[in-house]
């Protein structure tokens, strides 16, 4: 019922996942 | 210059010391020359530089302040800034919406949204009709578009953030809090010596 687009983005979108920076072994 | 970087930013400069060898670590990987290109970004992210994304795209170019290709160790620590817990709502805002305003024209527009959603859907296993995404967006639209222009402006998107914060979740790291205790391998590399830890 609240679902919207940047709600979807934010939550699902790996290129936001910028932990991967601090994994860089 | 670590102190100049850090000022203006939640960071302390310890935490600035421990970003910098992790920026030399990326910046180093593919062209050994202390900025980290869009390719050394995208290694550093997925393992993988050949994998499209998106997000990751506007991310670098937004991490790419001047603009040149590559990100120097400032625009690094500055960008990250905004990703930290402690940085105010508004300015998480304003970067989110420069992220998804794709063709920086100041709006963010239906079809941008649209190329959005579809970016995601493609990269997730998620199989959702095109009718679904444009209800999505239209929906989307709905709530954010006040003004009723078919567009959303500044404005309208901080107010939109602001009554629906969690469409800036990705826009916390909750790692850079405390950098060097969740990182503690910078410790080592920082000032404290190799002989300080070993006394620990």
């Amino acid at each position: 019922r609240s679902c919207n687009a940047f709600q979807l983005i934010s939550s699902m979108s790996s290129g936001f996942d910028l932990s991967g920076l601090f994994e860089s072994e | 210059d670590f102190v100049n970087i850090a000022s203006g930013t939640p960071f302390t400069v310890s935490e600035v010391e421990a970003l910098h060898d992790l920026f030399r670590k990326i910046s180093n990987t593919v062209v050994k020359d202390n900025l980290i290109h869009k390719e050394e970004f995208h290694v550093a992210l997925f393992r993988n530089k050949k994998k499209q994304n998106l997000f990751v795209d506007r991310l670098f170019d937004l991490f790419d302040q001047k603009g040149n290709g590559v990100i120097e160790f400032g625009e690094f620590v500055r960008s990250l800034s905004v990703f930290h817990p402690g940085a105010p709502e508004e300015q998480k805002a304003a970067f989110a919406f420069k992220l998804y305003d794709l063709r920086q024209t100041g709006f963010i527009e239906r079809n941008e949204l649209k190329e959005m959603v579809c970016a995601l859907l493609d990269e997730s296993e998620l199989d959702i009709t095109s009718d679904a995404v444009e209800m999505i967006v239209d929906r989307t639209f709905d709530q954010a578009d006040t003004k009723g222009d078919g567009r959303i402006d500044q404005e309208e998107w901080t107010a939109f953030a602001k009554d629906n914060p969690y469409v800036l979740r990705n826009m916390t790291l909750p790692y850079l809090k405390d950098i060097t205790m969740v990182f503690p391998s910078f410790v080592v590399h920082s000032e404290i010596s190799e002989a300080d830890m070993a006394a620990k």
